[in-house]
């Protein structure tokens, strides 16, 4: 990595877009995110804090970005398609300085499936790179290099290079470690939508979580997972949400078909870790995030044929998956790899359970919870009776969200 | 042995090393020439950056990541710096 000779002295910088690209296919809002995310890959890995600003009441932020044609009043005018892409400049008094300026005449894209265009998050994190006092690199993997490189991923889980790290620790230190040791992201104020790529942007809007109402919700590897629609939220072992905002479920779920827009299940198998999810007849299973093999229809776990699932959970106590649906649940021998006889059975067996559940997961705990609307049911470890007080509303318990308004409670079921 | 770098290429081989900090700015009241040698120089120091070969030529590999789209700003800063000196 190579230093510029100049940092900010201070750790929590603002930023502004002025203005945003005339004729690219990326909306404002997109841009905005894409810029929030490529800070974010600078402020994870050091101890800097990025604050996007409003409207230019007073003081011009530290960063300010602007998309811009040809000679635009500095000593590096843009030259059309190609060429020079973007620039930024190293911190400093100067008000310019920080300000990071991207030709508007590039085809700028994100997400971009056939290679056409420029990818506006990676140019952006190189910039900011700059921005933040480091020169250009010649280190391989560097995002510094001054050459354009193509897309670097996924916004949300782009990582920077050992040498780009090492450069801005340079600078502004470490980040301050959780007690995982693990660098974390901390959504920006005011949080801004998740980036819409073009092949899964169109219509679907981005449900809130406080509603409830969930397709599946599952324990995978300590976090829990809510699926709504192609979105998802993953709340942290430490009862922290990730973020508030939900990732796509496609995005992340690498192979799963693009026309699963609904996940009715899903469940991590306790013998090998692999993860399940279910919609429809069928299920996909996954070795972390990879899919395996394709399609699979219920029937191998022992449903009849043409049959779906609302739940599916492993129970620890046993080892048995439990697959229901409406009011009756089968049971399935993970080890000996075939349906237990004699299912379905009553949902009844388990008392106070509502039917047709959103979903079933056990906790770390090791207690399971039924889901269902904007409540959940909890039955303590090794029991299969309800606690009285439920159900209880999850939002304030499981997503952050506000208590609901003192109205009519949720009906309670009757006890089988 | 490679094919002779046409003027074309020489010329925006110039420019672009001139650019991007690998050979100092011609100086506004003076003419400047560059020798072969700090020419072919400055080419390596481009390519050694850049990861290609060290040729000291503009070879074609050479010439084509200089077509490459890129960041404005230059690779090697101590030019600028040498320079912001000599003018105070």
């Amino acid at each position: 990595y190579a230093l510029s000779g100049s940092m900010w002295k201070k750790r929590t910088l603002t930023w502004r877009v002025r203005s945003f690209p005339q004729s690219s296919q990326l909306s404002q809002e997109t841009v905005r995110v894409l810029m929030s995310y490529a800070l974010m890959a600078w402020g994870m890995e050091s101890g800097l804090t990025f604050h996007e600003v409003d409207s230019p009441q007073g003081q011009e932020p530290d960063i300010l970005i602007d998309f811009a044609r040809a000679f635009h009043q500095d000593s590096y005018p843009f030259d059309g398609l190609g060429g020079t892409l973007a620039h930024a400049f190293f911190p400093g008094e100067h008000p310019i300085s920080g300000d990071t300026h991207f030709d508007d005449e590039e085809t700028w894209t994100f997400g971009s499936k056939d290679g056409e265009g420029t990818d506006l998050f990676a140019v952006a994190v190189h910039e900011f790179g700059h921005a933040l006092g480091l020169g250009h690199s010649s280190a391989p993997n560097s995002i510094m290099r001054p050459f354009y490189q193509g897309p670097v991923g996924d916004p949300d889980k782009y990582r920077l290079s050992q040498d780009d790290r090492d450069g801005l620790q340079q600078l502004y230190g470490k980040a301050p470690q959780t007690p995982y040791d693990k660098p974390t992201r901390k959504p920006l104020a005011p949080p801004p939508q998740p980036p819409a790529s073009p092949t899964h942007s169109p219509s679907f809007p981005i449900p809130d979580r406080c509603e409830g109402n969930f397709d599946a919700i599952a324990n995978i590897r300590g976090e829990t997972f809510f699926f709504k629609g192609p979105w998802f939220w993953r709340l942290q072992p430490s009862g922290q949400l990730v973020s508030p905002r939900p990732a796509r479920l496609h995005r992340f779920w690498e192979g799963l078909p693009a026309q699963v827009r609904v996940v009715q299940a899903a469940y991590a198998r306790h013998r090998d870790g692999r993860i399940l999810l279910f919609s429809g007849p069928q299920f996909w299973v996954f070795q972390d995030r990879q899919l395996e093999g394709g399609a699979r229809p219920l029937t191998e776990l022992g449903l009849p044929p043409g049959e779906e699932v609302d739940a599916v959970f492993s129970w620890p106590q046993n080892g048995k998956t439990y697959l229901v649906r409406g009011r009756q649940y089968w049971r399935y021998d993970e080890a000996a790899a075939r349906p237990d006889p004699g299912y379905p059975r009553d949902l009844s067996l388990w008392e106070g359970a509502p039917p047709s559940p959103d979903d079933v997961t056990v906790s770390n705990a090791g207690d399971t919870y039924f889901f269902k609307g904007a409540h959940y049911w909890r039955f303590p470890k090794n029991s299969i009776k309800t606690e009285p007080d439920a159900p209880q509303p999850m939002g304030p318990n499981w997503l952050d969200c506000p208590a609901p308004s003192s109205g009519p409670r949720a009906p309670r079921l009757p006890k089988a | 042995r490679a094919p002779k770098p046409s003027a074309q290429d020489v010329s925006l081989g110039v420019d672009w090393l001139t650019r991007y900090g690998y050979l100092p700015p011609p100086h506004p009241a003076q003419a400047q020439l560059q020798s072969p040698e700090k020419l072919r120089d400055a080419i390596k120091v481009m390519q050694r950056f850049a990861g290609l070969p060290e040729t000291g030529r503009m070879d074609p590999g050479t010439v084509a990541t200089m077509h490459k789209p890129r960041c404005s700003l230059p690779d090697v800063l101590g030019v600028a710096g040498l320079v912001r000196r000599r003018r105070r």
